[in-house]
């Protein structure tokens, strides 16, 4: 079970360091263990490093850069343990228009590696989608779905 | 093995029988404010075996069911289905189409079958929980809980790598 | 001490109605003590229910729904028993087009009544400055700050 | 009442002397992310008298002050100065401009002056409290607190009311 762990750390610790160097470009992040000479039982620090910056402390991070590094993590262990499809509720939210276009990269470079499904109502993050849907509730309480697929969606 | 169709119907929002088609690739699904796209995760998490009413942000299992609106009476049951390829052999069952069935009644029945067969709540979290997607704490990401990964406790990420490994 | 306390939840509830019915028009909300006999340590509840809809469970409202409400009763305390200025950090992060609006609208009835200080990346919400701050850091980790005055802010 | 500048020197990412210069009315401050602007509300919160670390998002008070950069040494201190216009008498002190600073050097050291007068924190906190503004419960709402208000216990939404009264 303890190998099963070590080996799953390395990994994602592995791939935290690569998207992080693509979500940050010329920052850092890392993943390390709060008690390595306890496998059982360590847990997981997560260190991110904006480029030009020498804070490392998470929580003085804003709240853009702390969902860059969130999305970096998950993203890190969607890619060493992929699951078959993932559900992401507006993470995007806390983005500025950069930071969204780094996301939406992302997304673009795992859409041949998993099913994604987004939700968000943000218009930007319409244009990464293979297929969409338009959600709607006239008044009357009911949730009415529209779809509409896209042939060819934007190449970020 | 991925999500082929999901059938929404009396679900909170829902109260029509709604269907959304997926593809392999990016789904984006977009709308104004309280249109019903959270609810969309709250059907999956819920016939995926959700326990509990907190995770699906209601109080009581009841929530779920559609409650009425100006014109229109409430409902008297909640389902969602659940279709996946699974020509992968992913999920250790013989079929390539797995439809995961999940309905409630106001008197507080549940049903649940697997391609039809009547079986437990437990069944459907056995057969998901070996390919990875039985227990979502990161493959669904619920509104507002992005933050959580950093705010956790490193025990909580741990589980995470844990669950997903 | 009970009846100040009395006096300014009935002049918050009385404009917690007012302000709910602009935020969600058609809409209802109300406030109400959780134990009317016991003035001296009673909490509040919150009901909110947008138009057209009958759940007023509170936790089953959206992400932008919940945060209307919120703003509706800030709002409501902000008019009741006025200070002398307010400092909002991307309060409208999870708003759509149209409740942004609203909320804009809002902005713009206090603005006579109160200071507001505004933090935001959107740029609809720089619509309703009269002063404008751009706030930068140019990969140096050293914030930068440019002012623009806003000689005829937009009116919503 | 109402803000008329507020200048910050060494406070987190303020390396350079900055002041801000406001207007009654409506002031919108924008820009990327992580370039500063919530750094702009934890300034004001932490001159007007806050306590404790943790309100200003950092573990140790000297987390305040400016950390250095790739080509910027660390400063050895943080200082705040709030301005104040007073000319309707709302704050108890017989001045029509009131300057409110706060200094923190890295041994620890605090200094606190109103109008260049030497004082303490608690003067700071008692000049604000019959203002409306002392407590900034209701009148600085930090990134992600909005929906602390719904998500609050009854009580301490008893508490804002009381505190705003
Ligand atoms: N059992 C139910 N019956 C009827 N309506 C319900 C029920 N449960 C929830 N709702 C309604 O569904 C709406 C919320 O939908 P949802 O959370 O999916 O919105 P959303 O599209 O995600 O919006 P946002 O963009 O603000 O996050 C609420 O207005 C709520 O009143
Ligand atoms: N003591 C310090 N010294 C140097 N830099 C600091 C210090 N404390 C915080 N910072 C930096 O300030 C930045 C955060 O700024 P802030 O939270 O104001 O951003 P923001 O403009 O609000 O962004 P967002 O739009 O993402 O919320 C972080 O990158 C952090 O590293
Ligand atoms: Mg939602
Ligand atoms: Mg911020």
């Amino acid at each position: 079970i303890v190998e099963i762990f070590e080996e799953a750390f390395n990994d994602v610790a592995h791939h935290f360091e690569e998207i992080i160097s693509k979500l940050f470009p010329g920052g850092r992040g890392r993943l390390r263990l709060t008690d390595p000479e306890n496998l059982l039982e360590t847990g997981i620090e997560v260190d991110a490093r904006p480029a030009g910056k020498s804070v490392r402390k998470l929580s003085l991070l804003s709240g853009g850069e702390r969902s860059m590094a969130a999305l970096g993590f998950l993203f890190a262990v969607f890619r060493a343990r992929p699951s078959p499809f993932y559900l992401l509720d507006e993470v995007e939210a806390a983005l500025d228009d950069l930071n969204l276009h780094r996301f939406l990269e992302l997304i673009d470079e795992f859409r041949n590696e998993s099913q994604l499904v987004l939700i968000t109502h943000q218009k930007r993050s319409m244009d990464v989608a293979d297929c969409l849907y338009g959600v709607t509730m006239q008044g009357s309480g009911v949730t009415k779905v529209v779809s509409q697929k896209m042939t060819d969606p934007v190449r970020i | 093995m991925f999500l082929k169709s999901l059938e929404i119907k009396g679900f909170k929002s829902f109260a029509d029988r709604t269907e959304l088609v997926f593809e392999p690739g990016v789904t984006v699904v977009v709308g104004p404010n309280g249109s019903g796209k959270s609810n969309i995760v709250d059907a999956v998490t819920w016939v995926l075996g959700a326990q509990g009413p907190r995770a699906l942000r209601g109080s009581k299992m009841e929530d779920v069911i559609f409650a009425g609106g100006p014109q229109r009476a409430a409902l008297g049951r909640a389902q969602v289905m659940l279709t996946i390829d699974n020509s992968t052999g992913i999920l250790p069952i013989d079929f390539v189409e797995v439809a995961i069935s999940r309905t409630l009644y106001r008197s507080g029945e549940s049903e649940y079958s697997i391609n039809g067969a009547p079986c437990r709540l437990l069944d459907i979290q056995e057969l998901l929980s070996d390919s990875g997607v039985g227990r979502q704490f990161h493959t669904i990401v619920g509104q507002g809980q992005l933050d959580a990964v950093l705010s956790a406790r490193p025990e909580d990420r741990r589980a995470v790598i844990e669950e997903a490994a």
